[in-house]
């Protein structure tokens, strides 16, 4: 409810607030999934396992327009906006950092929306295969994915051909970031 | 006094996935 975070809320109160953004975020990048064609053919466990694996890094990647350079804040789908600095003393300092970095990496590419959405779909179904039974389904979905988005790309510059490549060396990126904070602890109220 | 659920990043994404699909099957 309140823009950036008072001094009469507590830490806590903050950090709660911070984690209950997390799952509006999630919920729609479920529905996005499912408007990929191609994504409600796989079997529904395959799904369900790219999800888990990937939604971290298709959250990072659809945060990134949500940061603010010049100011140096962080707005939340919920609309709520928090400084670096705040969020920095809430001990989300490394992540923060990371994805700063990365957001302007990707920022620099200026990608239309539609490239943006077809490159989450192609980092969706990147995403790690542990656990995935039909492998093979899931690598044609990539591959098919991976030429419409280069199709795209290409041919609306067709005079810039690192702009693909650049775009592809997101991808690592992505998986180091997940590796690195897909394990750090939120915290919900139990009222 | 107020208690939390504390859990990683990782395990309220599957929480919420897993629960999505239940609630659609």
């Amino acid at each position: 409810s309140c823009p950036v975070a008072p001094a009469s809320r507590s830490s806590q109160e903050v950090w709660e607030s911070f984690s209950q953004c997390f799952t509006p975020a999630v919920k729609e990048v479920v529905e996005f999934a499912k408007s990929i064609p191609g994504f409600q053919t796989l079997s529904q466990h395959d799904q369900v396992m790219l999800l888990k694996s990937g939604t971290f890094q298709v959250l990072m990647v659809r945060f990134c327009s949500l940061f603010d350079p010049k100011e140096r804040t962080v707005t939340f789908l919920n609309g709520q906006t928090y400084s670096l600095a705040s969020l920095r003393a809430l001990g989300m300092g490394s992540l923060l950092d990371a994805m700063f970095e990365f957001s302007e990496k990707l920022g620099s590419l200026c990608l239309e929306p539609d490239e943006m959405a077809l490159f989450m779909a192609v980092v969706l179904v990147s995403a790690d295969r542990s656990g995935i039974v039909e492998v093979g389904a899931v690598e044609q979905l990539q591959e098919n994915l991976i030429k419409a988005l280069r199709s795209l790309i290409t041919s609306r510059r067709p005079d810039d051909s690192t702009l693909f490549p650049k775009l592809l060396l997101r991808l690592p990126d992505l998986r180091t970031l997940n590796n690195q904070h897909s394990d750090k602890l939120l915290a919900f109220r139990i009222d | 006094p107020k208690t939390h659920r504390v859990m990683t990043l990782a395990d309220h994404i599957s929480h919420i996935i897993t629960q999505d699909f239940a609630r659609n099957q």
